[in-house]
């Protein structure tokens, strides 16, 4: 019956600093997705979320939100945005603090870059199972093109084509450079 | 649709009215704004690629659904997180380590007649490898529930300068897309990062960061030509079919209609020698009933 499973529905699921992060790495932070598939109300809503902290001078690489707009709140600290339309044009490029909201439209190219040890943001998404796909980096489509797609889409010669597609051998966070690094505990 | 946007008292047939060129091909494009394909929700062009003609790869803001109307090439789409499954034999060159290897997603091949569907947001690339200009008939579905943006249709290359060829409409119509969009000199998604930024994106120089934007390319449009041919990884299987395994296809397709029964056994030879193959061991295993220790 529907009070069998609708009066029970869970309502509550934590993303916050604690949780355990889908993605991870300890020089450049970390982040967590919730979609409807681990909280099952969000397909009635059509909603997801992402929480996300990102370590000083980390970046987080140019990606797109596939299917989905992204309402992105800054919960601390500050961080650099990028933001690029379809025709080039930068149509964000500022600092982010915290309490401020940025629209990210679906498709838009978004790149973010932690001015702060303890930036963090929660991201509201209007899909409930939300899909980025990176332009840079591991699982980027740039490296899952043909190299020869690559060197003549750019315009680059074949070694430089396979630069840009293998070079960045991180998924989604690239930690500072070397000069930047913050000592890991 | 807006309300009344679909209340026609007469029809029209619709030609294209603006045409883009490229380096070696040309996109035409239909007025998305035309009171009949805004009823419809749809945007509509005429991609032309000639030989060694590469359409740089883009995405869309809704889901695109393309006919071949003449000609054969390869194709190629890029789903997001996808695992890159067609992998180059690693070389070793002589005195030096081994050198890397080229790996992708998967690649195809198309010919005249067939249907290509591309989801949303989802990178596409084509390429005509014959001698007949490709032409391709692109229908983008901009009330699809997939796209969360405006009814403007949008192309989200990921290289090169081009214009988007929709936005034209915008500009010279001198509409609400314009003052979206900020204007339209030209460019890709990438392009308006900032060079420290996609530096250290893909941990590349900076020359290379120009090319990245674009910046030191001045080939026209977003069909590109590439004399030399274009090499992927292929394997044979995917080369264009012709002669004998095209009729081999027709014959197939032919026995389906006719709901031959024999439909339900498998077509390809390679599948009939495995399955052969199988059935002989299944004898082998089965006809020594009487040796228990045989069975498996």
């Amino acid at each position: 019956g529907l009070e069998e499973t609708l009066c029970t529905l869970k309502l509550r699921h934590n993303i916050g600093q604690s949780t355990s992060p889908d993605a991870y790495n300890p020089q450049a932070g970390r982040l967590k997705t919730l979609t409807s598939l681990d909280f099952p109300i969000l397909r009635w809503l059509g909603l997801a979320a992402e929480h996300g902290s990102i370590y000083k001078n980390a970046m987080f690489v140019p990606y797109y939100n596939v299917n989905a707009n992204s309402i992105l709140y800054v919960l601390n600290g500050s961080a650099w945005f990028q933001v690029v339309d379809c025709s080039g044009n930068a149509v964000f490029n500022g600092e982010l603090n915290e309490g401020q909201v940025l629209t990210i439209p679906q498709n838009y190219a978004v790149a973010i870059k932690s001015l702060d040890d303890n930036f963090s943001y929660v991201a509201f998404k209007t899909n409930d199972i939300p899909q980025i796909a990176a332009l840079a980096g591991l699982t980027s489509s740039i490296r899952a093109l043909p190299l020869d797609v690559v060197a003549h889409a750019f315009n680059l010669d074949r070694d430089q084509a396979r630069q840009l597609k293998n070079n960045n051998p991180y998924k989604f966070l690239v930690p500072p450079p070397q000069s930047q690094l913050r000592a890991v505990a | 649709p807006q309300q009344n946007e679909c209340q026609f008292q007469r029809l029209n047939a619709l030609e294209p009215d603006n045409s883009v060129k490229s380096e070696a091909g040309t996109i035409e494009t239909w007025n998305p704004n035309n009171d009949q394909l805004r009823c419809a929700g749809v945007a509509l062009s005429r991609c032309t690629i000639q030989r060694n003609g590469l359409r740089r790869p883009f995405y869309t803001n809704a889901p695109q659904e393309i006919y071949i109307q003449q000609g054969r090439g390869i194709f190629g789409l890029i789903f997001p997180g996808c695992r890159e499954t067609y992998e180059e034999p690693q070389e070793q060159e002589q005195g030096q380590g081994p050198r890397p290897q080229d790996r992708h997603q998967k690649v195809e091949h198309f010919r005249e007649g067939d249907i290509i569907a591309v989801p949303t947001g989802v990178p596409f690339w084509m390429y005509n490898n014959e001698q007949t200009p490709v032409i391709a008939i692109t229908l983008i579905d901009t009330t699809n529930l997939d796209n969360q943006l405006d009814q403007i249709p949008r192309r989200f290359y990921l290289s090169g300068n081009q214009e988007q060829e929709f936005l034209q409409y915008q500009q010279k119509e001198g509409g609400q897309g314009q003052q979206q969009e900020g204007g339209n000199e030209g460019g890709n998604v990438l392009s308006g990062f900032n060079d420290e930024f996609l530096e250290e994106a893909f941990s590349v120089d900076r020359e290379i960061v120009r090319n990245i934007k674009g910046k030191n390319d001045d080939r026209e449009g977003s069909i590109v030509e590439v004399k030399e041919g274009l090499k992927v990884i292929s394997p044979p299987t995917l080369r264009p079919r012709q002669g004998r395994e095209e009729e081999e296809e027709e014959e197939e397709e032919e026995e389906e209609r006719r709901g031959d029964r024999r439909r339900h056994r498998p077509h390809h030879h390679e599948e009939e020698e495995e399955e052969e193959e199988w059935s002989h061991q299944v004898r082998r295993v089965r006809r020594p009933h009487h040796h228990r220790e045989d069975r498996n």
